[in-house]
């Protein structure tokens, strides 16, 4: 595997009045959309927003989180950050 | 806490607090690190029931049950699937569980903070006693645990706010953020997920970093976020170091053990003996035992030094500050007799050491002291401060807080010294922090909610800085401790909070999401990146049909202005809205301007005839003679004679 590009977590901004009426829930959208990325490591819904952003978080290789910027939705992707007590 | 609602002036028998019934019904999401719910802090005596627009919940662990919640703790969950991804699955349960039990201690501080009930002769180790309480005493608590042993995530934190948001919470407390600077706000999840919070009414009151004194460190500084640094009390915990030449230099500590005999020991200095820091295992026991060893301030954690002294045979030790924290003194429970004294005192004892054949020493632990130190508030050299380094336009922090030496909830999974070698558990400890000083402000902006159920979160914010003081206790402008010279509103933004009068603030200045919308386009927001935070597709034209001159225009309660020598002049204007009791009411200006600035308004009066009307100026800005550098600092005041309404002015030569 290429250690350079192993998986990490990254927040995905989706625009979510885009969703096709034929997927049931944003969720099931969302892992299809990661579903249906070029694979070399499995991908990983971690959680669906709805209300603080629209989006999901999930472990992505960067080259699948640089593809799903292509994808017509998709608003942004960012690396998922480390914060800390104050 | 104890005392902090004395100095807040926050009293039984007026103000904000009858006046608000404590914040009865509104409900603060505190993200954090969870919550030890058996603290007397979360008694739900004397509550009534949980209020009916909940939709949150308890999870049930088997640390976490069921009894667990009240009607204090409404709502109580752990999001750990970020922080997993990181680190790995969380194998060992019994070192950190997958419940919102609060094992590190930071989250059952800053929830008995914000909303905690009232407990009779609380103290730690009898220090600071009292009776405590939260600032919104009867306000409900949802715990949210977001951090982690190894830090808090992103994906996680806006999990929480989004649970937080669908479950009702008024208020969101937030002392979490990034350290040092401030991300970009479209890669901000904390910002974006603030702004989220924004378009449902849910207000977020966030901690501006402990990366002071540097310029620019204010972190969660967001125009829709309230920002918040941390102050002094006007409580101290002294003791005294007696040299060996009978001089005595004032310190603060809350050691509570055995005292050190009854005369004067011999003194070295770290540096001396392996370790200026004196990181545990680098002193050298030969040259430490039975001695009071100098430690610098810096490089590990305050109490850990004196655990490395101990390991290493000594007796006593002196946080000696240097010139990072000025003359900042945090009250420490050490294990050993050990006080912490500022620079200027550090500096002395660093040159008794140096030029005494025999140097030796005393620590004498003089208990708490209320009232009597030499002016408060004090900024805290650790508070962020800025410029704001994203949009120099608003000015951050917004207001300051008590956040040093502040005593509230403890884990009882920790020691209050987080060492390993420590076995002591309390209920309560006394910390320091911006995450400290926040949740003061984000309970007394839930007993605002409660007072005033229409107003919007950004009057709420109006109210609390156009309400903020500036001069200490002493009748002096407040002092900065990172510099030790007068703080200014790029440290302080508008001031101290004023609860009581933030009560009855006259104007407010208001704003709505479609502002903060009209605030992306003025710094520059592409469409694409303003859809981030409002979810959805914005066409082409969103920053036409939302538009500001410049994002000095958002209608915020404080004035930052850059003046060049290409922009000699700058225009700003406000509009502000009559939430006084008098429907007609005449408000005139009173301009404070810096020297070489000149600052005009115009209209000088601003007439109301409604409640609830707005009227609108206009700010000039203009660089007078002499101005050519440096910042500049004033104010615009309105008053009808009864409120008083008071914007900071900071200006910057760019």
């Amino acid at each position: 595997p290429d250690l350079s590009d192993r998986p990490k977590t990254f927040i995905v901004h989706v625009s979510k009045s885009q969703k096709p009426s034929l997927f049931s829930s944003h969720r099931s959208w969302y892992t299809s959309i990661i579903q249906n990325l070029p694979s070399p490591h499995p991908t990983k819904l971690l959680y669906t927003y709805d209300r603080s952003v629209h989006g999901f978080s999930a472990t992505l290789t960067s080259s699948q989180a640089t593809q799903l910027l292509s994808h017509p939705s998709v608003l942004s992707v960012t690396p998922d950050q480390p914060r800390q007590l104050h | 806490t104890t005392h902090t609602p004395n100095f807040l002036g926050l009293a039984d028998s007026f103000g904000l607090w009858p006046n608000s019934d404590y914040a009865d019904d509104v409900v603060i999401g505190v993200l954090d690190t969870g919550i030890w719910p058996e603290r007397p802090s979360f008694s739900d005596s004397g509550i009534g029931p949980i209020p009916t627009r909940w939709k949150g919940t308890c999870v049930t662990t088997a640390d976490f049950p069921s009894s667990a919640c009240n009607r204090k703790i409404i709502g109580a969950r752990a999001y750990f699937n970020g922080y997993e991804s990181h680190i790995g699955r969380l194998m060992d349960e019994t070192a950190e569980a997958k419940s919102p039990r609060d094992t590190e201690g930071h989250g059952t501080h800053t929830a008995s903070t914000a909303a905690g009930a009232v407990v009779a002769n609380a103290s730690f180790f009898s220090y600071a006693q009292g009776e405590a309480r939260g600032m919104a005493t009867k306000a409900r608590i949802a715990v949210y645990k977001i951090c982690w042993s190894s830090g808090c995530f992103d994906s996680d934190i806006l999990a929480a706010m989004d649970q937080a948001i669908a479950d009702g919470v008024d208020i969101i407390s937030l002392s979490v953020g990034a350290g040092g600077r401030a991300p970009p706000y479209d890669r901000d999840s904390i910002a974006i997920g603030a702004f989220g919070a924004a378009q449902h009414g849910v207000l977020v009151s966030a901690s501006a970093g402990n990366s002071g004194p540097n310029p620019f460190t204010a972190t969660n500084i967001a125009p829709w976020i309230l920002t918040v640094g941390a102050s002094t009390i006007d409580r101290e915990f002294p003791a005294d170091v007696v040299l060996g030449d009978n001089r005595v230099i004032s310190g603060v500590s809350l050691y509570s053990g055995e005292p050190l005999v009854d005369y004067k020991l011999p003194l070295v200095h770290g540096g001396d003996c392996g370790s200026r820091y004196c990181y545990e295992g680098a002193l050298q026991p030969s040259k430490v035992q039975g001695k009071i060893v100098v430690c610098d301030r810096g490089g590990n954690a305050r109490v850990a030094k004196g655990g490395a002294v101990k390991l290493a045979g000594g007796l006593g030790m002196i946080l000696a500050n240097t010139e990072e924290s000025g003359e900042e003194l945090l009250a420490d429970g050490h294990l050993i007799p050990a006080t912490e004294v500022g620079e200027i005192a550090a500096n002395q004892i660093r040159e008794y050491i140096r030029l005494s054949q025999y140097p030796t020493a005393t620590i004498v632990f003089r208990g708490t002291v209320i009232g009597s130190s030499p002016s408060s508030p004090r900024v805290a050299a650790f508070s962020s401060r800025g410029p704001n380094s994203l949009t120099p336009e608003i000015l951050k922090p917004d207001v300051i807080a008590p956040g040093v030496n502040i005593l509230a909830g403890w884990t009882g999974a920790t020691a209050p010294t987080d060492l390993d070698i420590d076995p002591r558990r309390v209920e309560f400890n006394i910390i320091s922090g911006t995450s400290m000083s926040c949740p003061h402000v984000s309970g007394i902006a839930a007993l605002l909610r409660k007072a005033y159920p229409n107003w919007s979160i950004a009057a709420i914010k109006s109210a609390l800085i156009t309400t903020a003081y500036t001069l200490d206790n002493a009748g002096k402008k407040i002092n900065d401790l990172g510099t030790g010279e007068e703080s200014t509103p790029f440290v302080h933004g508008a001031g101290h909070v004023d609860p009581n009068r933030a009560l009855n603030p006259g104007l407010v200045y208001d704003l709505n999401v479609n502002d903060y919308v009209a605030f992306l386009c003025s710094i520059g927001y592409s469409p694409r990146q303003i859809a981030v935070f409002v979810g959805k597709p914005t066409g082409s034209d969103i920053c036409t049909r939302n538009s500001l001159a410049s994002p000095g225009d958002l209608n915020y309660p404080s004035f930052s202005v850059v003046l060049s020598s290409d922009q000699g002049l700058v225009k700003y204007k406000r509009i502000a809205t009559n939430v006084g009791a008098d429907a007609d009411a005449v408000y005139e200006v009173t301009v404070n301007a810096p020297a070489g600035v000149e600052i005009s308004v115009e209209p000088r009066k601003l007439v109301f005839s409604a409640e609830n009307q707005t009227q609108s100026y206009e700010v000039t800005f203009k660089r007078g003679v002499g101005y050519d550098s440096g910042e500049r600092y004033g104010s615009i005041e309105w008053t009808d004679g009864r409120h008083l309404v008071r914007s900071p002015v900071a200006v910057r030569w760019s």
